[in-house]
């Protein structure tokens, strides 16, 4: 059998792209992806070819993830990572992550080095230290992001039905 | 969201997810991407499945998990992650989900009811990598 690897960076609309740059640093972020997958596959196995995939990706910034991660409702960084191997249905996931780049290796860590399938919060934000992958905020927000989601904010009614009434209670609508 | 799907030179498959979420959510909303059967799925001998889009809609049609059922039951990779999205569309409209996956023989497919989904693939010993973005590709 010869090592394989398929990749996606997230399904959506045109719009997600900021211009054409954007989008040709997104596909030219798939083939890196690619190619880190089957660099992994000589040293090690199917596991290690899907997360440094993902690292790659997670690390590159034009993506929905890691790096590129977009803002919650109070303008925080969340991320949800999980990984799966196929031999004996290991699995290792993360979620309501906020001081990570790389979720997905946090989500390996989960698999390996706990007795755990799914950790949240601030246990994952204490794996995350443990095992030097915290970041602070700083790393994961910049002004663009910002932008993006107060312009957004001003039309969330127009995204979520029962959200915007939760937000308007939060005062987060003006 | 981005994902990955491997099968190894031994046969073993694996798979990764990993997202920021919607921009927006409400502080502390999972998604389907931790959740195996969900945002993915692995099984030697079966597959492995990544999944993107609206995770409301993804977790509460397991899609990654329905994707790995059908292929155990002897539908082409090609066409499971098809019917899974065809599902997803009729259950709650276009514009939400969309599949990578890989078979225990080294075949891949995608499938996705949004405008587009970045996506690529590659196998050793191939000189280059085949990247898409719209349906079409």
């Amino acid at each position: 059998v010869k090592a394989t690897i398929a990749v996606h960076g997230g399904a959506g609309s045109l719009g997600y792209f900021v211009n054409e740059e954007h989008r040709q640093r997104y596909l030219n972020g798939l083939v890196n992806a690619v190619r880190a997958g089957l660099e992994a596959a000589k040293r090690g196995n199917a596991l290690d070819m899907v997360v440094e995939a993902v690292t790659s990706m997670e690390l590159d910034g034009s993506y929905d993830a890691g790096k590129g991660s977009v803002l919650n409702l109070y303008g925080e960084v969340e991320q949800d990572a999980g990984v799966m191997w196929g031999k004996d249905l290991s699995v290792g996931a993360v979620a309501s992550v906020k001081h990570v780049i790389n979720a997905i290796r946090l989500a390996r860590l989960v698999m390996e080095r706990t007795d755990h399938v799914l950790i949240t919060g601030e246990g994952a934000e204490e794996l995350a230290r443990q095992f030097g992958l915290w970041v602070p905020s700083t790393e994961l927000i910049n002004e663009s992001k910002i932008n993006r989601y107060k312009s957004l904010l001003r039309n969330l009614r127009s995204r979520y039905e029962k959200n915007t009434d939760l937000a308007r209670r939060l005062g987060l609508l003006g | 969201t981005v994902g990955a799907v491997a099968l190894d030179r031994d046969g073993n498959l694996a798979a990764a997810t990993s997202t920021g979420g919607t921009i927006l959510k409400w502080p502390g909303r999972v998604g389907d991407s931790p959740l195996p059967g969900a945002g993915y799925w692995a099984e030697n001998g079966v597959c492995a499945v990544s999944a993107t889009g609206i995770g409301e809609f993804i977790i509460r049609a397991m899609a990654s998990f329905r994707v790995a059922m059908l292929i155990k039951g002897g539908i082409k990779v090609s066409d499971a992650v098809k019917q899974v999205v065809n599902y997803v569309t009729s259950l709650f409209g276009p514009g939400n989900i969309g599949l990578i996956a890989i078979d225990s023989l080294g075949n891949v497919a995608s499938a996705f009811n949004t405008e587009v989904m970045g996506r690529a693939w590659g196998r050793e010993g191939m000189d280059k990598v085949i990247v898409a973005h719209f349906p079409g590709d």
